[in-house]
């Protein structure tokens, strides 16, 4: 039960380890640690967040939408596409986003769209994982984020 | 704090951490128990936000996000050695990594029950929070984000909108990382993507569009909602390409781990995976898609009989 085309199994490796379980409290009930269960029967009921994201607009809650923009299996466009269809209030014109690297040199890590509550932004070649994939652009993108930033 | 979940000798760290870390269960719906990792912040975790994170799948771990994303730790190679993360998002935010629904990770069902969908997830995921507080009071009225990735594009929302109504708990906000939000708009504008990345040429993508879209359209082809049996042929053949080429669905300019496996399904070697697992990552076929149409005639057929 692992995704395609991804690894890590030295974590399954280190999760399913006697001292790691102890460590952590695992109870003797729960099953062997897998990426992704092969118990769980799952029954997708809906094919659209639109009602969510507009009741949560409503309540004046603050989004962030972001996409790797390297990503097939949830690609930036129809994401992008999405928060166009929400029209949310005061559309900004989209933008370049920067950050600081490693040597120094100030990069761009992206675009980003700006709304009244809500934001999309894409996280230049990254893939479905941008922590893994651009992890200082995806905390830079993060602090934005939670501490109510602009880009 | 409770002091039984309080992680004191996590093994194999190279490091000592300057923050407190707990694990343990909260309590979902009746028999459901939810496994957390809680790490508070590394800056100020008396003032900081308390921030939810959660993976997709439906089905995957959220212990993948601590220890291979956003979280303090990574675990090397060797399986022994944990190091530090220095991008890890716990330098800002008090984060609680949660395995949902049971039966995912280390949650379970006493009952053992695993049978969920996106509300029961949502419910249980809401149950879980309110224990976390009953477990954690220093934390009551903290500024509250949920935050997730992929599937977590359905998660997030759904139990956002339960958590906005509780005036328990402070939500300020959610993000979704590479969510899926629309399953529409993400089929659609996929085509699109392989178009503009190279993936397909000129005569493909006129093909496309002259089998899938009404003559004279404008603006953006609902390639998905063509009936037309000659486009959904081609639709067949770009999820082929997008899952079964050898491309890496996840980056596609990143190499495929492991490298390329196999260009073709074997159904006597895939029938066993599609059987023990209902779901892919994020959701290798989306319902109603032609591939999981086709998977779905697999999986009545006998092995053997087809390759």
């Amino acid at each position: 039960a692992s995704p395609p085309c991804t690894g890590d199994l030295q974590v399954i490796k280190y999760l399913n380890r006697p001292d790691v379980r102890e460590a952590l409290h695992i109870s003797e009930q729960a099953l062997e640690w897998t990426m992704c269960s092969s118990v769980l029967k799952y029954k997708r009921q809906y094919t659209t967040m639109m009602p969510q994201y507009q009741a949560a607009l409503e309540k004046k809650l603050r989004i962030l939408v972001y996409n790797g923009d390297v990503d097939m299996a949830c690609n930036f466009l129809g994401d992008e596409w999405f928060v166009d269809s929400l029209k949310p209030e005061n559309p900004q014109e989209r933008s370049p986003w920067y950050y600081t690297a490693a040597d120094g040199t100030k990069q761009n890590a992206g675009f980003f769209k700006a709304f009244d509550q809500i934001t999309f932004v894409t996280i230049r070649g990254s893939g479905h994982m941008v922590p893994t994939d651009k992890p200082k652009p995806g905390l830079d993108m993060f602090v934005n984020f939670i501490q109510n930033k602009p880009f | 704090a409770p002091e039984a979940d309080l992680i004191t000798n996590l093994p194999g760290l190279s490091f000592q951490p300057n923050f407190k870390q707990f694990s343990g269960y909260l309590s979902g719906v009746e028999t459901r128990r939810l496994h957390y990792w809680f790490v508070e912040s590394s800056s100020n975790p008396s003032r900081d936000p308390l921030v939810l994170w959660l993976n997709g799948g439906p089905g995957c771990s959220s212990l993948l996000g601590l220890l291979t994303e956003n979280g303090p730790f990574q675990v090397k190679e060797d399986a022994e050695t944990v190091i530090q993360n220095p991008f890890s998002w716990n330098q800002v935010a008090n984060m609680i990594f949660l395995e949902s629904p049971a039966g995912v990770g280390f949650s379970f069902d006493t009952a053992k029950n695993y049978t969920s969908s996106d509300d029961d997830a949502a419910l249980n995921n809401y149950y879980a929070l309110k224990d976390f507080f009953r477990k954690f009071p220093e934390y009551a009225g903290r500024d509250f984000y949920i935050t997730g990735e992929s599937y977590g594009g359905i998660y997030v929302p759904t139990l956002s909108n339960l958590v906005m109504k509780d005036p328990d708990m402070n939500l300020k906000g959610f993000a979704v990382g590479n969510g899926l939000s629309d399953d529409k708009m993400n089929d659609n504008s996929l085509v699109y993507f392989v178009y503009y990345h190279g993936l397909i040429g000129d005569k493909e993508w006129f093909g496309l569009l002259d089998a899938c879209c009404p003559k004279n359209f404008s603006g953006i082809c609902d390639f998905q909602g063509s009936e037309d049996l000659k486009c959904r042929q081609k639709l067949i053949g770009i999820q082929m390409l997008v899952w079964n080429s050898g491309l890496n669905v996840y980056n596609l300019y990143k190499e495929c781990y492991g490298g390329v496996k196999d260009l073709t399904l074997h159904f006597d070697k895939t029938r066993g995976k599609f059987q023990s697992s209902n779901f892919g990552w994020p959701f290798m076929f989306l319902k109603n898609s032609p591939v999981s149409q086709r998977r779905e005639k697999f999986l009545s057929m006998l092995p053997g009989s087809v390759d």
